[in-house]
């Protein structure tokens, strides 16, 4: 094989039964558009770091995936975002961790891979080295989605519910 | 999670991983997806990977450069060595999740321990495949 890609959309959740056929349709339409934009780039000789930045900013962009748009809550409330991009070919590595203003956080990834002499920005670092760069930045609300906004709250109510319980059943030992 | 491996006609490999994390995660925890050698590795002796799952399992086993270790000092192939590292190593830390991989020479691995993952890939003859479930 002279050329390929593979790519995942996370393992969470994911059971026979839990998607309609329609469901499965619009993920299968997703991952589709972003495999062949990747091989689009690879077939043109782009490079295998074109490709998967392409890939990955594809899903980051949709809000199917636990990645950009679409991703899950913080206890806060609030989405705090992750990436990392490796080059096998010299093992340049870019990371970045805690961002909550980045569209885009693989690319950001890849910026400090290339135009950092660290591998590794978290926060508000990550953050001041993305304005340096001219990174487009949006506001968190951006990412949330609500059915990742309904599960959040869910999760919530049940924490309330079980610290609400533990103090009653708490009250009847002391009672008792 | 999301993550994506590939290899180009120069014969480079490159992996990539972006995440939400986990729903409800405490404030500042940073999971496997950007620390390199848990959840993304790349190497093109060997393949690039990206992981998703629990990720503290992830870190805790040195996932992806364990791949990749095991090809480069036991000469196992991708198959062999994801397959030990997720239905071996993870299992026994009892992390769940899965990675995929490309190899130099385009080999593919897909391995996860749960019911499903979202997944697919692509090879030079231009058919996306796309797979959900374990029984996919």
């Amino acid at each position: 094989t002279e050329f390929g890609l593979v790519l995942h959309g996370g393992a969470g959740s994911i059971y026979k039964g839990r998607f309609t056929a329609e469901e499965e349709k619009i993920y299968e339409d997703k991952i589709k558009e972003a495999l062949n934009a990747g091989y689009e780039i690879l077939k043109n000789n782009g490079t295998s770091i074109e490709a998967v930045t392409k890939v990955i900013t594809i899903l980051e962009d949709s809000p199917l995936f636990n990645a950009g748009k679409g991703a899950v809550l913080n206890s806060e409330g609030k989405v705090e975002l992750d990436a990392s991009i490796m080059s096998g070919k010299d093992l340049t590595v870019g990371a970045v961790a805690r961002l909550s203003k980045i569209k885009n956080p693989i690319l950001l990834a890849n910026a400090v891979k290339d135009k950092s002499k660290h591998v590794f920005l978290i926060g508000d670092g990550a953050e001041i080295f993305a304005v340096e760069q001219g990174f487009e930045f949006v506001e968190n609300e951006y990412f949330l989605t609500p059915e990742k906004l309904e599960s959040f709250n869910k999760i919530k109510a049940e924490e309330k519910a079980k610290v609400q319980s533990s103090i009653q059943k708490n009250e009847e030992f002391k009672y008792g | 999670t999301v993550g994506c491996a590939a290899l180009d006609k120069e014969g480079n490999l490159a992996a990539g991983t972006s995440t939400g994390g986990i729903m409800n995660k405490r404030y500042g925890r940073v999971g496997d997806s950007p620390i390199i050698g848990a959840g993304t590795y790349a190497n093109n002796t060997t393949c690039a990977i990206s992981a998703t799952g629990q990720g503290e399992y992830f870190i805790r086993g040195v996932v992806a450069h364990d791949i990749s270790s095991l090809m480069e000092y036991k000469g196992m192939n991708l198959k062999e060595a994801s397959k030990k590292v997720i239905n071996e190593k993870l299992k026994t830390l009892g992390g769940k999740g899965g990675i995929i991989a490309i190899d130099r020479y385009g080999n593919i691995a897909d391995p996860f321990n749960t019911e499903g993952m979202f997944r697919g890939y692509i090879l030079d003859d231009g058919t996306p495949v796309v797979k959900f479930y374990k029984e996919d």
